[in-house]
């Protein structure tokens, strides 16, 4: 589930 | 934060550190082009616009604040300082030909349809074209310097080696990134031509050249 993705990548 | 994202980031700060290096020492910015500076700027701005609101980690901070503060600092120096140097009339790809569609895009293909998530989405996308202004002014000059090539180098590594991240992010933490990966390989592609270049004539001490 990418729902609420935190992007943690720059 | 594995070694592959790791060594990626760093090639993305020695890129911008080679950039910055070159506009000083030879006090030009001949052969870069501003188009494809400010497109990062604004992918910058709108990836970045969650600093305002999540944490993730101070490593993660300091790196956006770096981005988007470097390539701001990029184009004062283009824009002001280094203004005489740049050469308008090379530098004639119609951004709006990028940014249009990525936002069009970014509007379908997204994870949410939500303001902050539409833009993170638009960002990435343009990313992955962003560069094509300066890949343009090289084709219609024909060469470029040789610290120019090692910055396009470096900036094409860091989304390179962002791949074998995402496999090992697959791998040991089970998730994907479908926009990311799919972006990021196009954004990798668009650069074989010339790593290619690179490393047959750049690496061996020769000028860049293209073919007439």
């Amino acid at each position: 589930d990418q729902g609420n993705a935190v992007h943690d990548e720059l | 934060m594995n070694i592959f994202r790791l060594l990626g980031d760093l090639a993305h700060l020695a890129s911008i550190f080679i950039l910055v290096h070159k506009m000083h020492t030879t006090r030009s910015c001949r052969g870069i082009s501003f188009k494809t500076q400010a497109l990062y700027v604004l992918v910058f701005l709108t990836r970045y616009i969650d600093l305002l609101y999540t944490w993730i980690s101070l490593y993660n901070f300091v790196m956006k604040v770096f981005f988007i503060s470097s390539s701001g600092y990029i184009l004062y120096l283009m824009k002001y300082r280094f203004r005489p140097t740049h050469d308008p009339s090379l530098d004639t790809f119609k951004v709006e030909y990028l940014v249009g569609p990525c936002f069009v895009l970014a509007l379908i293909f997204n994870y949410r349809f939500e303001v902050t998530e539409i833009l993170w989405t638009f960002s990435i996308y343009l990313e992955a074209v962003a560069i094509f202004p300066q890949l343009f002014m090289m084709q219609r000059t024909g060469e470029a310097e040789t610290i120019t090539t090692h910055y396009l180098a470096a900036l094409g590594a860091y989304r390179a080696l962002y791949i074998p991240n995402w496999i090992y992010r697959y791998f040991t933490e089970g998730t994907v990134d479908p926009i990311a990966v799919v972006a990021g390989i196009v954004q990798t592609g668009l650069y074989l031509d010339f790593f290619y270049v690179y490393v047959t004539k750049v690496l061996q001490g020769q000028k860049f050249e293209l073919p007439a």
